[in-house]
This record gives C-alpha cells, structure tokens and sequence, in this order.
C-alpha cells in the first residue's frame, strides 16, 4: 500500500543459501557475449539446455548426467558479429539471435528440425534495430530507426521459422529503447523511450494507447517486465545511469506503479545494490532481478519485495561479467 | 500507492485507451 524506500541490505539467509556454483561450461576459444536457456528436444521429449553465444558463433549445451554440460550443436556465423541473443519464451528447438557491428543490423532464427534433423537459419528483419523483445505465443517485436522515422512491428513467427505475420505498432516520436510484456495480457505491450518516458500499445490494433513520464530521478530507464494489477501497471525498471545516494545506496531495479487511465505514477518498492558495491548489467525473470556488480559478484533481488536475496562471489577462475 | 495519488482507477483500462485512442 506505501511506497517504502528500502535500504539496500541482503538478508542474513542469503548469506546462507546463496547461489552456488553447479557447473562451469568451457568454451576456451571463443569469449562469451551472451547466454540464454532454451527448450529443446525431440519426440514429445523436451529438456532445459543452454546457449551460448560468441561473436562467431552460437553453442547449444546440453545437460550431462549426473552434473556437467556437453556441447550439442555449434552454428557458425562469420559474416556479422552476434550482439545477443533474443529469448522467445514458450519456444522449442529455436535460437533467435541479433546480429551487427555497433548496433542491431539484422534479427535471425536457427531452427532445428527433428522430421530432418537438419538446422536451418531465416533472417526475420533488417535495419537499424534499436530494441528487440520475444513475446509468448511466437511473435517479436523490434524498433528500428531511420533518419526521417521510427518503425515498430511485430512479426508473428511460424513453426518453421518464417514470418506468418506483420503488424505494424504506431511509434512514438522518441526512440524506443526497450520493450517488456505485460505479464497476464496478451496484447499488452510497454516500452521505454529515450526521452524516459513509459509508452503502451495495444499489439492486436497496433495503437499507441498511453505515454508516461517515469520523472528526473533516474534518467534513461530500460524496462525488463510489467505486471497489470487492480487497475495499474506496474514496470520493472533498470537505473543504467543511475547515481548511488547515501540514503538509497546504487538503485539496480525499481518497480513503478502507473495509472495508465490518468499517466500518474508512483514508486512501487526499489531493489538498491549493496552499499559500497556498484554494478550495472541486469537481467529480470517473473519477479527475480539479477545484476552483475563491479567487483565480480552476481546479485539476485526479490523485486517485489526490494531486498537481495542471494550474493554469488567472484569464482577462483575470475569476475562474473554478465548475468542471465 | 492510493488513489489520491494516482487519479481515479479503472480495472478496464487497457480496453477503456483502446477505445480511446486514435485507430
């Protein structure tokens, strides 16, 4: 019901069960940009493996009994450098990856198919793409950005790794940095601009229904998920460019909630890094918030509740770069 | 958050902007 500025303090339990390190997947010859689980199987079997990306070339891990990882399946792409791999929840036998030098130049699939156990790639989109999102129900949206306007769509993936369909959603005059679903509505979609505001679109019509302002208190602001509850929207935000304070400490994540029928706001809890421990890259799963910080750690927050849950130090072989 | 702060709340507002908002 209150708005409570909590004070970035990770629990005594967390200390406790903490993260642990199960296995280590070595790739010695390629430097990792970027990670992601996908679902893969065959014949009505599924499992959780893992994918990793280098600049070159994507790794499809697989889960070894009793506790290691074995590389299924490596996709070599030379001709443009893997910026990151885009994660398409609810999908199987699928890696979608954005490729580019500086920025998103082209969006591609790598399918597998078990009917010919055969992997095919299929370029979705091109252009100067300034933010991508995989949505439930097979479909990605993306923002691109030419001098004169801003494009956002959606494409509607078929099984075989083709576009089914293209909506086209009515941008913004800003440019969109990221998008987040909205967890329970289908056809809700929200997005983060660079003039730091919170803008809302109805993917079944394509209308931009609603722009807020997030405020001057953390500049640049990326969403990562929203929830719609009791008549508001709530935004999980990320603070890139946010400044430690000495009473709130680094903010990592914050949840806003919006109205979006009046465009008021307020803040709904904040997850702040621990005090002295900087760090930026984030990622966010349900209510969970996970960041990498400057001295090699990984935290995880509980986002609703604004508190760290868990810490994983450095390991013996180096710093935690990135965390998924 | 109260509604003092937010304004008047709508459970249906998603399908309320969508009505609203130009096609």
């Amino acid at each position: 019901d209150v708005a409570e500025q909590l004070t970035p303090v990770l629990l005594d339990s967390a200390r406790e069960e903490g993260l642990q390190l199960v296995s280590e997947l070595k790739d010695p010859w390629a430097p990792c940009v970027d990670v992601s689980a996908v679902w893969w199987g065959a014949g009505g079997r599924r499992e959780l493996c893992l994918v990793t990306a280098s600049e070159s070339a994507l790794s499809l891990w697989g889960p070894l009994p009793p506790h290691c990882w074995g590389k299924l399946y490596t996709w070599h792409l030379q001709e443009v450098p893997v910026i990151q791999i885009v994660p398409l929840p609810d999908t199987c036998n699928l890696v979608c990856v954005a490729l580019g030098e500086l920025e998103i130049g082209e969006i591609r699939l790598l399918i597998y198919s078990s009917e010919t156990d055969s992997f095919k790639h299929s370029l979705l989109k091109t252009g100067n793409i300034k933010a991508v999102v995989g949505l439930k129900d097979w479909r990605l949206v993306s923002s691109s950005r030419t001098m004169q306007e801003q494009q956002v769509e959606m494409v509607s993936l078929s099984e075989s790794g083709g576009s089914k369909d293209r909506q086209t959603l009515m941008p913004p005059e800003e440019t969109v940095t990221a998008f987040a679903e909205v967890e329970g509505m289908r056809e809700a979609l929200v997005g983060t601009t660079a003039g730091n505001s919170v803008v809302v679109w109805n993917l079944k019509t394509g209308q931009l229904l609603r722009k807020m302002h997030i405020g001057y208190s953390y500049p640049a602001s990326i969403c990562h998920r929203a929830y719609s509850d009791s008549g508001l929207l709530f935004v999980v935000l990320s603070h890139p460019h946010g400044k430690e304070s000495e009473c709130c400490g680094s903010p990592a994540f914050g949840v806003l909630a919006f109205n979006p029928r009046t465009g008021r706001s307020a803040a709904a809890a904040s997850s702040g890094l621990p005090p002295g421990q900087p760090g930026r890259q984030g990622d966010v799963w349900d209510t969970a918030g996970a960041a990498v910080l400057t001295s090699g750690a990984v935290a995880v927050w509980d986002l609703l509740r604004g508190r760290c849950t868990a810490l994983l130090p450095p390991g013996p072989a180096g710093h935690w770069a990135l965390a998924r | 958050c109260s509604e003092s702060d937010l304004g008047p709340i709508s459970l249906n507002w998603f399908e309320e902007l969508s009505a609203e908002a130009p096609p």
